[in-house]
């Protein structure tokens, strides 16, 4: 099973044309193993993008060389994927 | 029985697939089960038809769980479905709607991305076909069709989220829904639904140039928005896919609108704007809940404007 310890997702606001151009670069490198699950397209509208927790570092300082202002929307993926099944555990043994 | 059935938890493919045989026993005159094909990895895909009888009635389409990783959508897909069985006798506008028209409601397009997303990667979004010469696996269900297919609106690359496919079509997932969409003959309206990011969005996708009802559309998005709202006080967005999100190409409900079906709708339901694709559970009720007037605003408006 894959794991996603320390996986952050972001929450990114593209100010100008320009932002969502380094932004779309950014998404096309590989090797850094980025997912946008809200995608870049105008200026104003968020981006939010799955960073492995290996990339992060790299990320986070494009972000702020560039002045592409973001907030961490997800500190943790796998911490709510574990919620996410204790929960359903928790769920079906309780009997209705 | 249903009353045992947890709605407000997020279940297996197993579950689900049982808990649609518990629905069409409960309510066995209304709902029935059909398989309109295989998926890639031979699981069925089930389409849950709610009628009251009649051959060839006009009918709508409703689909949930096109990407995998998008749980909250089969999870109001059962909610939803569940609902149009108990309302039915009960609601007046879902009864008008089923005496006239039939709903067939497929609740996992993409079993096995879901599938997967509970045994291997919670994440994942695609098919889960392989790709002849490289070693990334599934092709983007919602850039596959018929519409735009290849154009810049999706990816050529197979280790890209939107990989298109070799062709459009490709996916035995996409391909069973065609065929049965065209087979049928007499669908009136196709509601495709997402997560998350609160929109409700009509053709195109895949070229700039409005529809020639992109001004009913665009009334009857406001309409249905300003009912969802209503609940919880979510702000959706709506408008054509080009304008409102991006370009798309390939996409079922540019499909469906090229093939003859007037009302194309594709939703994204709420964001909380901190969880995305991993929306609690406790969420799934508000969620479904906010949305059903919605749906039956648009159901109402085509039953009420047969073409």
């Amino acid at each position: 099973e894959k794991l996603f310890v320390g996986d952050q997702v972001l929450h990114i606001m593209a100010s100008n044309e320009e932002h969502i151009t380094l932004l779309r670069v950014l998404g096309e490198q590989e090797e850094l193993q980025l997912d946008f699950w809200r995608h870049p397209t105008s200026p104003g509208h968020p981006v939010d993008l799955q960073v492995p927790f290996p990339s992060l570092q790299a990320v986070k300082i494009f972000l702020e060389v560039n002045n592409i202002s973001y907030s961490i929307m997800i500190e943790d993926v796998q911490e709510l994927l574990n919620e996410e099944k204790k929960t359903m555990k928790k769920s079906r043994r309780v009997e209705r | 029985s249903t009353s045992t059935f947890d709605f407000a938890s997020y279940h297996t493919l197993d579950e689900i697939y049982d808990w649609m045989d518990i629905l069409v026993d409960n309510h066995p005159s209304l709902v029935s089960k059909i398989q309109i094909g295989q998926s890639y990895e031979n699981r069925p895909l089930y389409v849950l038809k709610f009628s009251t009888g009649g051959p060839n009635r006009p009918a709508i389409w409703l689909d949930t769980g096109i990407h995998a990783r998008e749980w909250i959508t089969p999870a109001t897909g059962i909610w939803t479905a569940n609902k149009i069985a108990e309302e039915y006798g009960r609601d007046p506008s879902v009864t008008a709607i089923l005496d006239s028209m039939d709903i067939f409601f497929e609740i996992v397009t993409n079993p096995d991305g879901f599938a997967f997303t509970h045994s291997n990667n919670r994440l994942w979004r695609k098919t889960r076909s392989t790709n002849t010469g490289s070693h990334c696996i599934g092709v983007d269900p919602n850039r596959n069709w018929d519409a735009g297919f290849g154009g810049s609106g999706s990816s050529s690359n197979p280790c890209s989220e939107t990989y298109r496919g070799p062709y459009a079509h490709s996916e035995r997932e996409v391909k069973a829904i065609v065929d049965f969409i065209r087979g049928h003959r007499k669908v009136k309206l196709v509601i495709s639904i997402h997560s998350y990011s609160q929109m409700l969005l009509f053709p195109y996708g895949y070229k700039t140039a409005p529809v020639p009802d992109h001004q009913e559309l665009n009334e009857l998005a406001k309409k249905a928005v300003s009912d969802l709202a209503a609940l919880y006080g979510t702000k959706y967005t709506y408008g054509s896919m080009v304008d409102t999100i991006y370009m798309a190409d390939g996409t079922s409900i540019d499909w469906a609108y090229d093939n003859g079906v007037k009302y194309a709708f594709s939703f994204e339901l709420r964001d909380t704007g901190r969880y995305g694709f991993l929306l609690p559970s406790t969420q799934i009720i508000p969620t479904a809940t906010e949305t059903w007037p919605a749906l039956l605003d648009i159901m109402v408006h085509v039953l009420e404007h047969p073409y």
